[in-house]
């Protein structure tokens, strides 16, 4: 796998010369035929330096039809791979990278001063010479958008089904079944484990499994960083949804052990240092609800706490909750009516949306902030399972 | 001077949208 292509270390200046009948070979190896494991152990984001070194070479020989030709044919490819590809995290996370970088070659070499400061006096023999790519790069981050919203609806896929019962139905704290609400206890076959019954972990493994290949595979950490924004606003999203709308689970054990999640969830982040992320923040009105479980609801003082607390639920939410309220036992009361009226009354200034629950699908926008390489594109390797050989180093 | 980078060319490219457009009617050219 590390058996590299022969080259004269002296005369190379980072370009790729091929053949314009290669092209298809080239987009075949390179781009729809490649397997992101062939590359473990080589420089992220591979294919992306090896498609601006050919697109380098065209530049040079001022050759403006193969420019285009290669890089209609590479987004054509890429399209094709994520066609053929799409409910798979690792195969959709490799060209998000590698759309991302070659976005960023395009700019780091483009010429244009503003994305050069960074770049070494080697790295600005290395720009492109004759063409204006401008356009192209807005193809390329047009498609990096696409690429990015497929991965997110391929990570969404697999977490979702494990949220509900993860988040609201799994009990790992010792002794809170024994405080379960009257009449729910063993309520559903979900409560008691099977097929769809997923436990926290579930969760922090899966979320593990996609951070480990988005940073091997070289994306962008501020990306990483938007992914898990989305992620668990997702998961924040389908939990309150969920709650809002089962009695069962609006109680004291389920307010206890949805807080425990939640710092379990936090305590991840900081683990993988994403916490600057604002995940946690987009988490704001699920902490807020299982606050709200675990608070007393009877004085006045309690109304103006709850409403003091409250700030990211909306009026129609924390009433629906406390009228879902159910008592563990005996000897806790119901929220009372006039409990909720007071509520009402201390919450009627605000100006709150109207929909009770939270859309869910909901995508904030993403940005791919320029990210330059300190790479040198004559230090790159091109290793021999790549199939490249037709590709002269020049 | 002559040290003054040449100005460079502006490729024009299809917008994305575009550029599938004629990709599937390449496809459904090609048997």
């Amino acid at each position: 796998r590390q058996v590299t292509v022969q080259r004269k270390e002296k005369d190379f200046q980072g370009m790729l010369e091929y053949h314009k009948e290669d092209e298809v070979l080239l987009i075949r190896n390179l781009v729809t035929d490649l397997k992101p494991q062939m590359l473990s152990g080589t420089v992220p984001c591979l294919p992306a330096y090896i498609l601006y070194m050919c697109i380098r070479h065209a530049d040079y020989t001022s050759d403006d039809l193969k420019v285009h030709s290669l890089l209609t044919s590479t987004i054509n490819g890429i399209k094709k791979v994520l066609k053929k590809h799409n409910d798979d995290f690792e195969m959709t996370s490799f060209w998000l990278s590698n759309t991302c970088r070659l976005l960023h070659c395009l700019k780091q070499y483009s010429g244009d001063e503003g994305f050069m400061t960074q770049n070494t006096a080697k790295q600005n023999e290395h720009c492109l010479k004759n063409f204006d790519l401008t356009e192209y790069r807005q193809v390329l981050s047009d498609l990096s958008i696409q690429i990015y919203q497929q991965l997110i609806k391929i990570a969404e896929g697999l977490l979702q089904p494990m949220i509900v019962s993860a988040m609201l139905e799994n009990e790992s704290i010792q002794g809170l079944s024994g405080v379960k609400p009257m009449g729910y206890r063993k309520r559903s076959s979900s409560m008691e484990g099977g097929e769809n019954s997923y436990c926290l972990e579930a969760i922090i493994r899966q979320m593990n499994s996609f951070h480990t290949v988005m940073c091997d595979q070289g994306l962008d950490p501020e990306i990483i960083l938007q992914v898990f924004k989305q992620l668990f606003y997702m998961i924040n999203a389908v939990t309150l949804n969920n709650l809002l709308l089962r009695k069962d689970v609006c109680s004291w054990s389920t307010g206890m052990q949805l807080r425990y999640n939640i710092s379990q969830l936090e305590e991840w982040l900081r683990g993988r240092n994403l916490q600057q992320s604002g995940a946690v923040e987009t988490m704001e009105p699920l902490i807020q609800a299982a606050q709200l479980l675990q608070l007393k609801k009877k004085t006045q003082e309690d109304a103006e706490a709850i409403c003091s607390l409250c700030t990211s639920l909306s009026t129609q939410q924390i009433v629906k909750i406390l009228n879902l309220y159910t008592p563990l036992n005996e000897f806790e009361e119901r929220v009372t009516v006039s409990f909720i009226r007071t509520i009402q009354a201390q919450l009627q200034e605000r100006s709150d949306p109207q929909q009770l629950l939270l859309d869910f699908k909901h995508m904030f926008p993403v940005l791919f902030p320029f990210n330059p390489s300190s790479l040198t594109m004559d230090s790159i390797h091109i290793p021999a399972c790549l199939n490249l050989e037709f590709l002269n180093e020049v | 001077s002559s040290q003054r980078p040449r100005p460079r060319v502006l490729l024009k490219a299809p917008t994305l949208a575009e550029m599938e457009e004629m990709n599937t009617s390449e496809e459904e050219e090609s048997p």
